[in-house]
């Protein structure tokens, strides 16, 4: 018997596909299995408009969408509260580890991209406009 | 006529959530 997938709320995201090419700040290129903290870091420090922030996970809940979590996360100095609702495959790329999701076999099963689990305390790379003057 | 497809190259920022910027007035 042939078991199919819920329908998604969201569409997944075709760059986390495993040997999807990344362009960097720079204009090198990388597939997405290989990227390092350094390379959001270098590509962050180039750009005019967007800067690197820590997020921290500070909690992961059920969503209300089948397969879906809602995180919660501290982002940046002033320790903001954002929360976000993603597919439970959604990758994160958290500081010093790599991938990671709330459900890594998913993410591979889908992605066939490696990826660790997404736990509370796992700081993530994200983004913030730096301020216009 | 087939021609040949181009692999597609994603902006690095597209693989990072854009959260709400946290700056103050």
């Amino acid at each position: 018997p042939s078991v199919s997938s819920p329908p998604s709320p969201v569409a997944l995201p075709p760059f986390f596909m495993r040997g999807s090419i990344i362009q960097l700040a720079d204009g090198e290129l990388k597939r997405v299995e290989d990227l390092k903290t350094e390379d959001f870091i270098q590509s962050a420090e180039i750009s005019n408009e967007l800067k690197i922030d820590s997020s921290t996970v500070e909690r992961i809940d059920t969503g209300q969408s089948p397969n879906a979590v809602v995180i919660q996360f501290s982002v940046g100095e002033l320790k903001a509260q954002v929360c976000v609702e993603v597919l439970v495959e959604y990758p994160f790329f958290v500081f010093g580890q790599g991938w990671s999701s709330c459900c890594p076999d998913r993410t591979t099963q889908l992605f066939e991209l490696s990826c660790a689990k997404l736990c509370v305390g796992d700081v993530c790379v994200s983004l913030t406009l730096r301020s216009l003057k | 006529n087939v021609e040949p497809r181009s692999v597609p190259v994603f902006p690095w920022h597209s693989l990072v959530p854009f959260l709400a910027p946290t700056q103050s007035d």
